[in-house]
This record gives structure tokens, sequence and C-alpha cells, in this order.
């Protein structure tokens, strides 16, 4: 099955 | 000192709609630049970035950098309250807690005050870095807005794959499953009514219809709708805000997992 992903692993925090 | 006129006011009313439902509460950040918000939902699957330049503004007076704390639901029941054909100006004082957004009618025989409470958001930008997308596609807002909301009847998710024969918009649910493919069409005689995919490689990734249907609220500030994707990143939807600037919106994939 699939999970959702978070935004934040994909943009860091600046 | 902040004050920005901007004619057509119902752009604003429109980005509010666009954005409500999907973050609660976000920093407005104004600068020389213009006037911008970076905000992720609750849930941090999706980011908003939008943008108005101060360029696209009659009058723009922003003496220093000044963020400002909204709760999106109370200003845009705020912004219904201006007409459709209002001028809207937002002011600040330096220091101040409300923001005062001004309404006036085109033949300026009604002038409204509206002051918002501001509030205290601790919120961090996110670093979005430059990307090379495998696939751009160029589509009809509304087309876009009609997909998602006939797919959402069926499934929960979306796959979307672009190849060089189109981009194909997939679902599945309890009662049977939906493909929608939509092939290049550049050839229609109005420019918002084509579809247009560059691709580099194929792509094909899976988000939830829930996220895609809030983002198509924004369908009335553009005519054209960009999807950008790459096998590794969150798809960006963009709507360009005509002479201003844009939204757009990140949505992070599903995964294997």
């Amino acid at each position: 099955s699939q999970q959702q992903s978070s935004i934040m692993g994909y943009f860091g925090k600046k | 000192m902040l004050e920005l006129r901007l004619v057509q006011g119902s752009l604003l009313k429109k980005v509010l709609e666009a954005i409500k439902d999907l973050v609660n509460d976000a920093n407005f950040d104004c600068s020389a630049t213009g006037f911008s918000l970076q905000a992720m939902d609750s849930s941090h699957v999706a980011l908003v970035a939008l943008l108005l330049r101060s360029e696209g503004f009659e009058h723009y007076r922003c003496d220093r950098n000044l963020s400002m704390g909204m709760n999106l639901g109370n200003m845009a029941k705020m912004l219904k309250c201006a007409g459709n054909d209002d001028i809207i100006t937002l002011k600040a004082d330096d220091g101040s807690d409300t923001v005062t957004f001004m309404f006036e009618s085109p033949t300026q025989d009604k002038i409204s005050d509206f002051e918002m409470k501001l509030m205290d958001i601790d919120s961090e930008h996110l670093g979005i870095p430059e990307a090379e997308y495998h696939a751009i596609v160029r589509m009809p807002s509304s087309e876009f807005g009609r997909i998602c909301k006939d797919l959402s009847s069926i499934g929960d998710t979306v796959v979307i794959s672009v190849t060089k024969e189109g981009v194909k918009f997939s679902t599945r649910g309890d009662i049977g499953t939906a493909n929608i493919v939509c092939r290049q069409n550049n050839t229609v005689d109005k420019p918002e009514e084509a579809t247009i995919i560059e691709m580099t490689e194929p792509v094909s990734l899976t988000f939830a219809l829930r996220y895609m249907n809030s983002f198509t609220k924004a369908t009335p500030l553009s005519s054209i709708v960009t999807l950008s994707l790459s096998s590794d990143l969150p798809v960006v939807v963009e709507y360009k805000i005509a002479e201003m600037g844009y939204i757009r919106f990140y949505l992070a994939p599903k995964i294997e997992e």
C-alpha cells in the first residue's frame, strides 16, 4: 500500500 | 508603515477563497518585492506559495519588511464584504497589532474600513529548491478542476502519468476505476484552451485527490494551470495571477511503504 509523504521530507527548513 | 492599493480588489478576494480551506493561519510577508505568503497545511502534506509583486499594485508602500500573522478564515470573511469591482487597500502601522482593509466602490460613493486583529504565528519558511521537472503539463484550469472533481467521486487518490502520448489521470475505488487521458492539443484557436506537454522522461506519481480538489479553488484566478512533475519531488500546481505573480501549490506524493 502507499503512504502519504510529508512536504518537509522534500523541502528543508531555511 | 504599510499601504498597498490594489485596483483589481477581486484578485485578493479570489486568492483568499483559494487558500482559506487549506491553511488556517499564515504570515503574510511584505517587502519591496511584493506581498507574499508561504504556508503548509496542518498535516504538512501541502504547501502554498503566493506572490503578488509590488509592481502589480497601483500604490505600494512598505517602509520595512513586515510579517503579518492572519487567520485566513477571518481575512476571507472581511474580504467577502468587498464588492467584486472594489479597490482594496491594506494598511498597517509599524508595530500595530491590527491591519485595516479599505474598500472603495469604483465610483467612490462607498468607502468601508474593516480592521482585523493580527496574530503571532510561529512559522518557518521552507527552502524550495530550483528543480528541473521531468514533465510540465499546461492545460485549461477548468478542465483540470473538472477532472479532479469527477475522479474524486470514484476514488481517493489520483495517479498522474505523463508520457509522450499525453497526460493520464487515473483513480480506483470500491465501485470501479476511471482513466482520463488528455492529449497534447496546441492547434486550438484560443491559447487558453490548449494542452501542452513538455517531457524529458515519463513520470507517474500518486496524489491525494482531497488536496488536488482544494487547489482547484484557485481556478477563478487563471484560465490556465501548470502541473510540474518529477519522480522524486512534490508536484507543483501553479495558477498565474495576471500581471501580478502566482499561487503555487506543492503536494507531496503518496509513496510505497
